[in-house]
């Protein structure tokens, strides 16, 4: 096992064990602003970890940060532990909270989590479909086979029932940001309906501004809107959740690329992804900070 | 850890609601058949579908009796690999 956070390759995929293990080293190196908190357990009852950055106080203004809620978007695991090692370089007086989400073993495409119920022959939730909002709507099924299975009631998945006791106990969640792959696209509330949110403008022009910071990096292109709009009608998804509770600022991303590789990205673009991506975030981040509510 | 050796994903544009619906079949088969990276959603965007090798003639039969055909240049691409 690795003894510190400097042999890391931050340009390869890691075990969800080598994950862990960076966690640690990174707390350990890092232990004036970065903690761990342990917020719940998966079905199969590992822990589900956040890294909170924080230069001190207490449930001071937050900005969450979820990167890997399906597992076999490796890039998003990827870029949240670079953003990651990225704040912390960075020090800037933020709160802000990131989670790592529990990666399969065997089967590494693997989308849902891992939770089976009596009766039932397959196994797994989605876990962006099984969030209040919209629970059971269309874009969601109810069929336990398949990729998107709502499961059957909102929040009964463990993964899904931690992070929101965590936010509401929180209380002062300002923005949250859910990082998945792929379609490049930057998409805000909602998913479960066609309605434009109250703040639909505000949101439209923040998209633009973050997509054009994530071009100049690379020049890759990304496509930006509402769910529903750009992508398609999903329901139960976290940002419509998030939205719904209050937190005004709550984005999804879709990282690299359009389908050329799709979830097999080669590692060779895990550096340029997280770059582009950060400085997406960075501009979402100092809108919420310059736009308190 | 299981072994992907021979899968294909296919990438599907649908013309209408009625192919795409065709897709969605696909899903609702237990077991699965077919993995889907992009879901069918609507006809102006592609759908991504990860085809397990033992599944694959199966379910190209399947598209192309519901007039979803390979492309010409991968019948060729796959006719030069035969020769």
């Amino acid at each position: 096992l690795e003894r510190s956070t400097s042999s890391f390759s931050y340009s390869s995929y890691h075990t969800l064990e080598e994950i862990y293990t960076w966690i640690d080293n990174f707390v350990t190196e890092h232990s004036d602003i970065v903690s761990k908190l342990q917020i719940g357990h998966s079905f199969e009852n590992r822990s589900i970890l956040v890294l909170k950055f924080s230069t001190g106080g207490s449930r001071r203004p937050a900005i969450w940060i979820d990167s890997g809620i399906h597992s076999r978007e490796w890039i998003t695991h990827a870029t949240g532990i670079w953003i990651a090692r990225k704040v912390s370089m960075d020090r800037r007086g933020w709160d802000g909270v990131e989670v790592t989400c529990p990666a399969l073993f065997q089967n590494r495409l693997w989308r849902k989590n891992k939770s089976s119920r009596p009766g039932t022959f397959c196994i797994g939730v989605d876990l962006n479909r099984n969030w209040k909002s919209g629970f059971g709507g269309n874009g969601s099924n109810n069929n336990p086979c398949s990729e998107t299975y709502h499961g059957p009631s909102p929040q009964s998945e463990p993964e899904v029932a931690a992070v929101v006791d965590f936010i509401m106990s929180h209380g002062n969640v300002k923005a949250l940001i859910s990082i998945h792959s792929y379609s490049q696209m930057l998409m805000y509330p909602y998913g479960h309906s066609l309605e434009p949110v109250s703040n639909q403008e505000e949101l439209y022009h923040l998209a633009k501004d973050a997509v054009q910071a994530l071009y100049e990096v690379h020049g890759i292109e990304y496509i930006y809107g509402s769910i529903s709009t750009t992508l398609y009608v999903a329901s139960g998804i976290t940002v419509d959740w998030a939205y719904d509770s209050g937190i005004k600022y709550s984005f999804s991303f879709e990282l690299r690329d359009t389908g050329r590789y799709g979830f097999l990205l080669p590692a060779t673009q895990i550096i340029p992804t997280a770059q582009e991506t950060w400085m997406a975030i960075r501009t979402i981040m100092e809108h919420t900070l310059h736009h308190p509510y | 850890q299981m072994n992907f050796t021979g899968d294909q994903v296919l990438r599907i544009l649908a013309k209408n609601e009625k192919q795409l619906s065709l897709l969605r079949d696909l899903e609702g088969l237990k077991p699965q058949k077919v993995d889907f990276w992009r879901g069918p959603a609507r006809p102006s965007l592609p759908v991504d579908m990860r085809v397990p090798f033992s599944e694959l003639k199966d379910i190209k039969a399947y598209l192309e009796s519901h007039g979803l055909v390979l492309l010409d240049e991968e019948r060729e691409a796959m006719a030069k690999s035969r020769r």
